[in-house]
């Protein structure tokens, strides 16, 4: 007779690992080494820290490593850290912001694949400026919850504050090296203010000093934009409301909704504005809903998110490539399931970027929510875009053969990831239909910057 | 402050949908399809059923559609209905044995879709051949588990059993309309024994009777390989021994250990037999798992497998594509992280098979547990043999220019998805060392043919 069973979150991935990137002992290196590096650039650039960022990996024995990683980020509240760092879908990055962390499991992960390969357990050390907590943890996986081996509070006189982590585990970094070092020069385009120290297990050094004195200011918490709200979300939305809020109420809840445009938008609909929220019937809820999509509302305004600015992106690129000529496009907000994003993207063309690429790929430079993608770029919305969407021809362009580097950034309240790894980015509509128009705009202007080449070289040939 | 916040599974997946697969209204129309068509297969043919199923997808309003899946499979025991139907990470596969289904989440998905996007209830008829239960219910996203709605039970005087499955959802059937019929069509290779039929809302129909009148065995659990077990996995096996039981005991917990190869092997790792499992250090534990990695132990005996046989390969290609000639190699069982596996190949040449393919791309049909897998290709573990393992030249090949099909089919005891949705294979190093191996062969099969061909072509041009 049949066996029926339920899983936990974390006996899931313990299963599933290589949908959360541990493929196999070459990725798992760059898996553990990037979700312990974006963990603590939240915590600074998220609270107005400049991050200063310190990691090393050891080798302990013939194929074990230990990374270490110590940030000057906010630190973790002593009440969460043993959830944090030892619970399946526990996280603080589930808000209508932008930040790299979204799933509640990439710490969780790297320190699981740690206790599957060694059976060690993980070292946490962190405070927010007041006493500093050290934890020894590992993870109950059938129940999902951390097991604290030992904890133990120190003072701090200098008021330290911040997290250390580390964690054995086996990997391959030799061959793993030169995607961790590719990593963090992404990085360092994305984030001049930023300073990284990388010691690897041969004892080289990746020394990134920040570039910039100032940062940009974090990103804010919003309300969920109308636009592709969901009737579960709105449903949602409605049970959490108290018993007397009106239709009207509830309809500012959603951000760029004030009264005037509640009001504006319920006698469109045919609705009583003064009716409870909680006793509309599904069939009114679903109508707010496919009133969502066709209404026109103002795009949300983007204070959720922290794209990275023109300058960022030309100073990036400069420094990496030395185009002879770059075209950046900043769209406007845009949402998608009721999250805003902003979609930025570039073309540099010729100097450092040469055309005998040899291979006849496209040479594509991704980030989403500043983080650096590497992997499966094929299937990519963007690689999507590239290949499906825009007629290069039309603009004399040729992406598999020009001295050409497209560079494309996705900032968003929710980043559509495809996989718990966030190896690409999935194709939503409203995020490809933002690339190619982003796209297409850098593509007019390298059109226009190569036929004025164009024509004053044929100026000067006469 | 920070807000720290637990996830339940359902709110995982109904937030991060694209990576089950409802990347967008087009696609959703494939992911529900094939969700429904699996677990009515695995009913089937997991149980010595001949399946029969009866697919149909109705317009029901602008871009709204229903589906109705009708099966002649088990069915749900009455006390599981619910959770199956209404519990992420809940079913009945979670065992070692080949199946399609493996999250416990694809169902679920399907009436998750269908309620964020219509506000409707799924309905589900199913009977063991006793009573037949009807059940409407949704999903209660924050506690993950289902809200019954209604439940009813009806007489069965006729013994009917299987299942009936009725969802509605929106989505985009005219731009997913190939895909479904290549996935049909896909299915029909593998599944010589299965009758579908496919009622769709053009009112056409995609007949495809059983071909065959027999089927194979199914196949039956089996213990855990000892072969690339981890300290996790051995670990729970300690937990949920006796406290009684030996090491030599517990060693004949995993296949293809008797008491022989558990005495040599105890010896050879200088541990004392009779030691009580519960009483091994971490450190014995981890020592038995390294041993497990370079002992020589007899490979996985494949009963827990079901592959599709040479016969129904050469069947099914050669009805679909007529080909001049085929190889067909079929791995032994193998084994990683304690599944054991098979890999099958075939290289199919010439005949209905053109060279004029313009897009110059690889043909490659992969399929994994007899699910068709249709997308990412360019990611998927047999694509990076192809492009990266084989040395096509030395066959005098080449698989982007020539008119060469390839066949890949993984059966396995958990096929290492990269993604929920099933898209593609991870890059697992012992998946990707059997399909090289199967290809190489399959490559000489094919190089001998051709060398063959053209002796005998020059010996009549004389
Ligand atoms: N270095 C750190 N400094 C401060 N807080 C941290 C640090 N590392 C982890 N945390 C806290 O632990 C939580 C869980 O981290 P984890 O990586 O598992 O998930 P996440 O970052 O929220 O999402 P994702 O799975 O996408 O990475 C974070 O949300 C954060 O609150
Ligand atoms: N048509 C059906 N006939 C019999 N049992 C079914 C049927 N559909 C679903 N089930 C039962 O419901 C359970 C849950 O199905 P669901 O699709 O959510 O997960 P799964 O098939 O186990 O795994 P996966 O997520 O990989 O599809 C199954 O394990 C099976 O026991
Ligand atoms: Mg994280
Ligand atoms: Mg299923």
């Amino acid at each position: 007779s049949t066996k029926f069973k339920q899983l936990s979150p974390a006996e899931f991935f313990y299963n599933n690992r290589s949908m959360a990137g541990f493929d196999n002992p070459t990725r798992a290196v760059y898996t553990v080494m990037r979700e312990l590096i974006e963990n603590s650039l939240d915590a600074c650039d998220a609270h107005g820290i400049k991050p200063l960022i310190y990691v090393s990996l050891k080798r302990v024995a013939a194929d074990e490593l230990e990374v270490l990683i110590a940030d000057n980020g906010v630190g973790v509240p002593s009440r969460y850290i043993a959830d944090a760092f030892g619970r399946v879908f526990f996280g603080s990055k589930y808000t209508i912001r932008q930040s790299r962390g979204t799933f509640g499991l990439g710490g969780k992960m790297a320190i699981l694949y740690g206790q599957l390969t060694t059976g060690e357990p993980v070292n946490v050390a962190t405070s927010i400026g007041s006493d500093i907590h050290l934890v020894k943890l590992s993870i109950d996986i059938k129940l999902n919850q951390p097991i604290v081996h030992q904890k133990k509070i120190l003072h701090n006189p200098n008021s330290y504050r911040g997290t250390t982590v580390s964690i054995k585990f086996k990997g391959d970094y030799v061959s793993a090296r030169n995607r961790v070092i590719r990593y963090l020069r992404m990085t360092r385009i994305a984030l001049p203010y930023a300073s990284i120290i990388f010691f690897d297990p041969e004892n080289q050094v990746f020394l990134a000093p920040a570039l910039t004195e100032s940062m940009p200011k974090p990103p804010v918490e919003s309300k969920p934009h109308p636009y592709g709200v969901d009737i579960i979300k709105v449903k949602e939305m409605v049970d959490s409301s108290k018993r007397e809020v009106t239709l009207l109420k509830f309809l500012q809840k959603f951000s760029r909704i004030g009264v005037t445009t509640a009001s504006r938008f319920v006698t469109w609909l045919g609705l009583d504005p003064n009716r409870p929220v909680k006793k509309l019937s599904d069939d009114e809820i679903k109508k707010i809903v496919e009133g969502f999509k066709s209404f026109t509302f103002l795009p949300p305004d983007g204070s959720s998110l922290s794209p990275l600015g023109e300058q960022t992106i030309r100073t990036g690129l400069t420094s990496e490539y030395n185009p002879e000529f770059i075209s950046v496009t900043t769209r406007p907000p845009s949402a998608y399931e009721g999250f805003s994003f902003i979609v930025e993207a570039a073309l540099a063309y010729g100097g450092g970027i040469n055309s005998e690429n040899g291979s006849n790929e496209v040479r594509l430079l991704r980030f989403a929510n500043k983080i650096p993608l590497i992997y499966d770029s094929s299937n990519d919305v963007a690689m999507k875009v590239i290949e499906e969407d825009i007629d290069w021809a039309n603009y004399g362009l040729d992406p598999k053969v020009d001295p050409l580097l497209i560079f494309i950034h996705i900032a968003a309240s929710k980043v559509p990831f495809k996989t718990a790894g966030k190896e690409y980015v999935a194709d939503r509509e409203e995020v490809r239909r933002e690339i190619r128009l982003a796209l297409r705009k850098c593509a007019r202007d390298l059109k226009t910057y190569l036929s004025k080449k164009k024509r004053e070289q044929n100026f000067h040939m006469r």
